[in-house]
């Protein structure tokens, strides 16, 4: 079934297919905390991840009918964001907490040891606040995640990129059903119209915050590798250069 | 050429049919 046929309802159920599963470190994080160690961790559940957001990608209803440029040039833009917000959807129930992973809980006094971290972690907690405020649903999270990958690069300057007009257009499209979606996601709620407006505002806001983030992050890591207190595995490099 | 030399492993995992996550 092509996207373009799909309800809303059906496009939310493919989406929520295509969600990767739990993640594990799989290794203690040796305490006391250690700056060096840390960000090894981190990095490694990131590069981790990376490898299970890009089979995410290529299972959003549409995503591989886009061209491979256009496919890369949305991950490389969108992927800590992405990796945000999953970060915020898991610990929406434990306040105070980032859960990174299963295996790798930490809270803001933890990041202490990591030098300019804790600031992120105090913005990545405050975003996770208002999410627990909302009391922001599964359907409208996974909504939220396929739109961030769809919008992140839609003021694309590229040259190349403007003239593919046809995967422009298939892009637009798409984030346009996802958008459907997150409507009717919102609208089952029995909410009267205006406080679906509202809501819908409140989310989408949201996105602007978690891209903020993910600008610190990006600079963040950068300044942490060109500093030489973490090493980046291959492919979290790729995306990291490319990216920022 | 030059963004399929910079998205060396991104781009392969794209193109290949096999899950990303089996490639890893």
């Amino acid at each position: 079934v092509h996207h373009s046929s799909l309800t809303p309802e059906q496009l939310i159920s493919c989406i929520m297919h295509a969600e990767p599963p739990e993640i594990y470190l799989m290794e203690d994080l040796k305490r006391p905390f250690t700056e060096a160690r840390m960000m090894m961790s981190l990095t490694k559940l990131a590069n981790k991840e990376l490898f299970f957001m890009i089979s995410w990608a290529k299972k959003i209803p549409g995503f591989v009918e886009l061209s491979l440029t256009y496919q890369m040039h949305q991950l490389e833009s969108c992927w800590l964001d992405v990796l945000m917000l999953g970060l915020m959807w898991r610990s929406i129930d434990h306040p105070g907490k980032l859960i990174f992973s299963a295996d790798l809980k930490l809270n803001r006094e933890e990041g202490n040891c990591v030098k300019g971290i804790v600031i992120i972690f105090d913005k990545l907690l405050a975003a996770t606040t208002r999410f627990r405020e909302l009391n922001l649903q599964r359907e409208e999270y996974v909504c939220l995640k396929a739109m961030i990958l769809l919008n992140s690069n839609i003021c694309s300057t590229s040259p190349e990129m403007a003239e593919d007009l046809e995967s422009r257009g298939k892009l637009q499209l798409l984030l346009d059903s996802v958008t459907d979606a997150l409507v009717w996601a919102i609208s089952k709620q029995g909410l009267s119209f205006q406080l679906q407006s509202a809501r819908l505002a409140h989310l989408l806001m949201l996105l602007s915050d978690i891209r903020h983030v993910s600008g610190k992050g990006m600079k963040h890591l950068s300044d942490m590798k060109n500093n030489n207190i973490v090493q980046v595995s291959d492919l979290l490099l790729e995306m990291l250069t490319n990216g920022s | 050429t030059s963004l399929k030399e910079k998205h060396k492993i991104l781009h392969r995992l794209l193109q290949n049919s096999t899950s990303p996550v089996d490639l890893a």
